[in-house]
This record gives structure tokens, C-alpha cells and sequence, in this order.
């Protein structure tokens, strides 16, 4: 961020959370049981806007925003749609590919 | 090997599937290399079940205790093809299609339509990587996913990645470049399909750049061979 610009408006504010959170709920058909869940969802929802920019920062060549995931926590996130059993790391025990050419 | 590489424009990928609330990557990573491994055996793109995998393969890491597949609860795509080579094969999406809840094995033996004949991993080095891509077909892989959750599109290259937000996808091709306007310069990049539908990423797909390991995108790679009957 510029340093020489000062943020007049509240954080919730210049990320138009609320806006953004209407066409969330419209674009991926969101609705909630409760008042409750929906604050809690919009509450959610704010962290990852942040998430989102922080995001943006942090890998400048990709875009990154409001998905459909936006209204997940990390945790029910990766409960919900990841999966992968096993730190990243190469088996030790399985077969190893043979080298393949890779010139010409 | 070619600048750039795409099975997709070859005809050995299906559409982008959804794996829905159900940590079942493993099963759309490993059904995704073996459909394009029996296409490049047999010249026909099958689209194969993951739900008999979800329900039927419980088969354990004999490296890491507790790394069973376990449907929805998560597994491994060496498992699966590991449970692929003892039952026999895989049948058809349509012959026993997905429903994204664990459910009871109904694997009917006389419907298989795909095997597995072979499966090893592929070294670190993204060269052999690519090599393996274009000799064997659609690469099975896990990386860290916790960019994921709020890409949108272009060519993820993050300066750092998290942990604990492991996923399985499918290597489907790579590119020279695609020019970063931030680093003023191309990138070389992978084409990773994913398996959270269309309406996520580009159309469903994911690009990440193709240098140093990002997210863990070179560390579990897999290559299957498709069995001729």
C-alpha cells in the first residue's frame, strides 16, 4: 500500500463487503438457515476478502477474489474439499519412474 | 520435449467434474491420470467412477501409518491405484456414478472397463516430470492448496505456501509462458485440472508457475500405465 495515501474509511468499508456479499449469495445460489448463520457467514466472508487481498499480494501474477469457497473457513475448507491423506513428499517405497530422454 | 503441451487438445481428458463436499480429490486425481492413460492404450476417452473408489478402495500407505482411503474422509492416489491393480479395474461414471456421500461398495466385476498394468512415482525434477507427462499421459499430483480457495485465474506463483492444505489434482499439460505484468516477464506454467467443477478457476482448470516446487506441485508425482484387454 502506498504510504503517502491515509485509509479515511473502515476496513469493512473499502473492501465493500456487503455488496460483494449480496452477489456472492446471488452468484452461487447461498442461502442460510438463520440470522445467525448469515452474520456468522458474512463474518466469514469479510476474513476472506482479506485473505483474498493478502492473497493478491502475495502471488501478484494470479488473480485472486470472491469464490465460491468464500464463506468457508480454512478449516471447513480443507475438511470439506481437500483430502490428500499424506505430507507432500516423494514415496520412498513405490516404483520409481525410469529417466526419460529429454533432449531432441 | 515441446515448448508447450496440453493432453486436453488431444483428447485424453473429460470434462471437469465436482467432487462436492467430500474430501474425494484423491479419486478424481487418480480416476483423471487412468482415463488418460487407457486412452492413449485403447484411442477411447472413458470417463471412469470415482464413487466406486470412494466406497470400495480402503487400501493403506504401507509408508505412513493411518494414510488409509477413506471416501470422503480422504485417501491417496497411490492407494487408489494400488486398490485399482487388486480388484481388477474401474467401471464406467455412468455404470456406478457419483454421489458425493460414502456409501456401500456395489463394484460389479463384469463392468470393468479400465486397468491399471502398472504405476510409479516420478523424481522431483520438473524435466522428467514434463517428460513423463508427454510419454505416459495425465500425471496424477498433490500440492498445497491453500491459494486455492480464493483463485480466480492467471498463473499462481506464490512467494510462499502454507501447510496442512494438501490436495490431489491432475498435471494436464504446461506452457512456455504467460506473461506476468507485476514481474514484467512470461512464466512458465503447469495446467492442473481440478475437480471443484467449472465455476471455479479458469473453467475448472488451474495454472501454476513451473519453477522451484510451488506448493509442493513436483513432490508427489504419479505415473499409471492403462492395461490393454
Amino acid at each position: 500500500d502506498d504510504l503517502l495515501i491515509r485509509q479515511v474509511v473502515d476496513d469493512d468499508h473499502s473492501l465493500n463487503a456487503e455488496h460483494h456479499f449480496t452477489k456472492f449469495k446471488t452468484t452461487f445460489g447461498k442461502t442460510y438457515a438463520t440470522e445467525e448463520e448469515h452474520n456468522y457467514r458474512f463474518a466469514v466472508f469479510k476474513s476472506n476478502l482479506r485473505r483474498a487481498k493478502k492473497h493478491a499480494k502475495l502471488d501478484p501474477s494470479a488473480v485472486h477474489g470472491v469464490t465460491k469457497f468464500s464463506d468457508l473457513t480454512p478449516r471447513e475448507f480443507r475438511r470439506q474439499f481437500l483430502g490428500l491423506k499424506r505430507r507432500l513428499r516423494l514415496p520412498a517405497d513405490a516404483h520409481k519412474a525410469p529417466i526419460l530422454p529429454t533432449n531432441n | 520435449l515441446p515448448e508447450d503441451f496440453d493432453w486436453r487438445d488431444k483428447g485424453a481428458v473429460t470434462g471437469v467434474k465436482d467432487q462436492g463436499s467430500c474430501g474425494s480429490c484423491w479419486s478424481f486425481s487418480a480416476t483423471g491420470a487412468l482415463e488418460g492413460a487407457h486412452f492413449l492404450a485403447t484411442g477411447n476417452l472413458e470417463s471412469l467412477s470415482e464413487q466406486q473408489l470412494v466406497d470400495c478402495d480402503n487400501v493403506c500407505d504401507p509408508e505412513e501409518q493411518g494414510a488409509c482411503d477413506a471416501g470422503c474422509n480422504g485417501g491417496l492416489m497411490n492407494n487408489a491405484f494400488q486398490y485399482i491393480l487388486q480388484s481388477g479395474g474401474v467401471q464406467r461414471e455412468k455404470d456406478y456414478p457419483y454421489t458425493g456421500r460414502d456409501g456401500k461398495c456395489h463394484f460389479d466385476k463384469s463392468k470393468i472397463v479400465a486397468s491399471v498394468s502398472n504405476f510409479s512415482v516420478v523424481s522431483l525434477d520438473e524435466d522428467q516430470i514434463a517428460a513423463n507427462l508427454v510419454h505416459n499421459g495425465p500425471l496424477a499430483v498433490a500440492i498445497n492448496a491453500v491459494y486455492m480457495q480464493t483463485y480466480i485465474g492467471g498463473v499462481s506463483c506464490p512467494y510462499i505456501c502454507g501447510k496442512h492444505q494438501d490436495h490431489g489434482v491432475l498435471l494436464v499439460g504446461y506452457g512456455a509462458g504467460e506473461y506476468a505484468p507485476i514481474r514484467l516477464k512470461k512464466k512458465p506454467f503447469w495446467i492442473i485440472k481440478n475437480s471443484w467443477g467449472e465455476n471455479w478457476g479458469e473453467n475448472g482448470y488451474y495454472k501454476i508457475c513451473r519453477v522451484r516446487n510451488i506448493c509442493g506441485v513436483d513432490s508427489m508425482v504419479s505415473t499409471v500405465a492403462a492395461a490393454i484387454s
